[in-house]
């Protein structure tokens, strides 16, 4: 990436990327749809030689030498038998039976989380700069899960086994599906069985954003991150002849328009007899070339991939196409590298040019396109699209944990399909701009690298706390993280902790550590069978014995955020519930926390004690969270939700956690 | 459509309690392996286990195995002494 390592504070004169030597001794394994081996962000150049204790392959395959291997790209291998026993030979004309990437996401996620430095990288002319992955000197091991057809749980239970054995530290893994019981849930078992071998699972959050409980990946095992902006961005104007402008997003990079104004349409008025009302979509063949030819096109986004709208236009003869967001898309603007030029604007500016094209017989329009910009405020903000919160598995556990960049992130792509993954794009690029809560996971999977790198008798739940505790929800404009959506202020169901600073994440004074007896404990309050917990702990572990019923309720994971629930009945009146953290010191011996909190409005809030004292390096310590609210009038099968803060500062450290309460 | 055709096979992942292999098998392998051919209605000499065995045996994030199998076979699985659950593999999961 061009611009993320800058937005989140990473130099090279201090802090995280030289304290971990740039996660050298550090592999991560990139579940996800392969990899394009011979692009320079898989160059080993200025690398050390592989770790020894390393004990994966490159598998040869179609299109796929074990040569293609180096010192950065260590293993790779593909798992498809599930696949192919459910859907028939993978058919080799559309992709590899490989590692080979034929998609451009597995390629993309693995330069994100571990690429090396690319000079003089950009997508056609945007966001120009020195390509870079946030552990720029980990090692890449490439797991393929993911086909045309999907991705089948038998192939990424699989590839978790292997991962496992191989020896990866991090598994990066920017896929998903529904929320099921953990016992059903592959993903959960997967993790589950690399956590307990010391290896962390970075997931991402799910792009289901912003309807409530759309979030994915909930296991608490596992670090679950959400997608938000940079302070980058990629300005076009539409000016209208009425003096009336509106700013939208583009990654079109050229003057092909030029400044007259150009005959205007709404694709609603385009449509070809029998489009169905799907016209003001730009579906396929619902444009009447007669109504587009020479035209700008306003089309409404929905349904069809944004970039599939313009490859519509152009064949009817478009000019240039104004894409305008749904209602649900808010303002938030992607940017999208579309075969003519296009701006993205928001639904405001969308509906507003609906209107002068309304009240105008000759509508007519312009596009400016100004290139890349940065410094952009404020920023970051919650993509839209990124899945929300509650949990809807276990609301004692907050998810999303953490949220990073997800938005417009340059990185590496396949050569296989152009920059709009389109089937008539053939430009080939080095690096393509995509968004998702794929993008910001591997950030993550990177910087969880670099803490490996720095302090590697951490546990994964250690990493997961650093990252969680020094995440910040303040804005570069001094305002809370704002929700792209509606721009609102956003709250922990869609950024969880907050958003990751690697700087902070280096110290965080105080960890929330847990271990596999702490999730076995977890399973067991969740009253699990015999059988569904088998499935974890295969027999290797038991519920504590000398556990209370009061350490076993789920909320009392030692999580390093915090969520009360109030399941109110009919004759409830007032909750009053306590829950129990305890921290390790990890900063200096000698240190004094004293304890600053927030509670949630409508919640009484106290918290003993108030000041943790440690007096030696690696000392945990104890407190306890009580709240108290009375019952909400509620609509029956409804919640409602408040938010607070716990921090514990000494004079360098603030520990911080999310509180919720939820009725 | 699930009645009309109640013999197509799918891919179903098997959890087992390693505990219960019985003594007589080595290696799990064999054990998954004698299991799906009790359940397809295989004599031990007439299993293929190529065709008809394990897709992939699971050791270390899990105990067990995935295969192909029917409905009925699936279902006549979960009675086997030592199979914890019998799970499609039919949940989507998708790049994100």
């Amino acid at each position: 990436t061009t611009r993320t390592p800058h937005f989140l504070g990473l130099n090279a004169s201090s802090g995280l990327w030289p304290s971990s030597n740039y996660g050298a001794d550090v592999i991560i394994g990139i579940m996800d749809s392969g990899i394009w081996p011979e692009k320079k962000s898989f160059w080993d150049t200025g690398l050390s030689p592989i770790p020894e204790r390393w004990k994966g392959e490159c598998e040869e395959g179609t299109d796929f030498k074990a040569s293609l291997c180096n010192k950065k790209l260590i293993g790779a291998r593909s798992f498809f038998k599930g696949y192919e026993a459910a859907m028939g030979p993978i058919n080799e004309t559309t992709e590899y039976r490989s590692a080979r990437d034929s998609e451009g996401h597995g390629t993309h996620t693995a330069s994100t989380a571990a690429g090396n430095y690319v000079r003089h990288a950009s997508l056609l002319g945007s966001a120009a700069g020195t390509a870079k992955g946030m552990a720029s000197h980990a090692r890449i091991a490439v797991y393929k899960v993911c086909w045309k057809g999907g991705c089948f749980n038998s192939d990424l239970l699989a590839a978790f086994e292997q991962a496992v054995i191989d020896g990866v530290d991090i598994i990066s893994l920017s896929i998903g599906g529904g929320v099921l019981p953990f016992f059903l849930d592959p993903i959960a078992i997967g993790s589950f069985g690399a956590m307990e071998k010391g290896i962390l699972v970075s997931t991402s959050a799910g792009n289901g954003g912003p309807s409530p409980l759309s979030i994915t990946n909930v296991s608490p095992w596992v670090l679950t991150v959400a997608a938000s902006t940079l302070d980058r961005d990629f300005p076009a104007l539409i000016r209208l002849p009425n003096h009336a402008h509106y700013r939208g997003v583009s990654l079109y990079d050229g003057n092909a328009l030029g400044r007259r104004q150009i005959p205007l349409v709404y694709a609603g008025n385009a449509g070809l007899p029998g489009s169905n009302g799907s016209a003001n979509l730009c579906m396929a063949g619902s444009l009447d070339p007669a109504d587009v030819k020479g035209k700008i096109v306003l089309c409404d986004r929905g349904i069809s991939a944004r970039a599939a709208k313009g490859m519509v236009v152009r064949d009817a003869g478009g000019v240039g196409m104004i894409l305008a967001n749904a209602l649900a898309n808010g303002e938030e603007l992607i940017a999208d590298s579309h075969v003519l030029p296009a701006a993205l604007v928001g639904y405001g500016a969308g509906v507003a040019i609906k209107d002068y094209i309304t009240q105008t017989d000759n509508a007519t329009a312009n596009i400016i396109f100004t290139g890349t910009v940065v410094g952009v405020r404020p920023a970051p903000v919650m993509a839209a699209f990124s899945s929300r919160g509650p949990n809807p598995a276990n609301p004692e556990i907050l998810k999303p944990d953490v949220t990073a960049p997800g938005v417009n992130i340059l990185a590496a792509w396949t050569s296989r399909v152009g920059p709009t993954e389109l089937p008539n794009d053939d430009r080939v690029v080095d690096f393509n701009i995509m968004s998702g809560t794929s993008m910001s996971c591997p950030h993550v999977s990177g910087l969880a690298a670099l803490l490996k790198g720095a302090h590697p008798d951490w546990s994964p739940a250690a990493i997961k706390s650093a990252l969680m505790t020094t995440a910040f929800n303040i804005d570069n404009s001094g305002n809370y993280l704002m929700d792209g959506s509606d721009s609102n202020i956003s709250t922990p169901f869609s950024f969880g902790a907050g958003h990751v600073n690697p700087v902070r994440a280096l110290n965080p004074g105080l960890v929330y550590d847990l271990d596999v007896q702490d999730y076995v404990d977890f399973l067991c309050g969740l009253n699990y069978s015999t059988s569904w917990l088998s499935t974890f702990t295969k027999g290797q572990y038991k519920c504590s014995e000398g556990g209370s019923a009061m350490s076993m309720r789920p909320e009392n994971l030692n999580y390093p955020s915090i969520s009360f629930v109030y399941k109110q009945d009919e004759n409830s009146t007032t909750y009053v519930g306590s829950i129990t953290r305890t921290v390790t010191n990890v900063g200096l011996p000698n240190s004094v926390y004293t304890l600053a909190a927030i509670p949630p409005p409508g919640v009484a809030m106290k918290v003993e004690p108030p000041t943790l004292s440690f007096g030696r390096l690696d000392e945990k310590k104890t407190f306890t969270v009580t709240c108290e609210a009375g019952a909400k009038s509620l609509v029956p099968g409804d919640s409602d939700s408040t938010f607070g803060s716990l921090l514990w500062t000494d004079d360098t450290h603030i520990v911080h956690s999310p509180i919720v309460f939820t009725w | 459509a699930a009645q009309a055709a109640p013999a197509e096979a799918s891919i179903y992942i098997v959890h087992v309690s390693k505990a219960h292999m019985p003594p007589i098998f080595t290696e799990e392998e064999q054990w998954y392996s004698s299991t799906l051919a009790s359940v397809k209605g295989y004599e031990p000499q007439e299993f293929n286990r190529e065709q008809e065995g394990p897709i992939y045996s699971y050791g270390t994030v899990m105990h067990g195995f995935a295969a192909k199998l029917t409905e009925a076979q699936a279902e006549a699985l979960k009675s086997v002494n030592g199979v914890l659950l019998v799970i499609p593999d039919d949940a989507l999961v998708e790049l994100h």
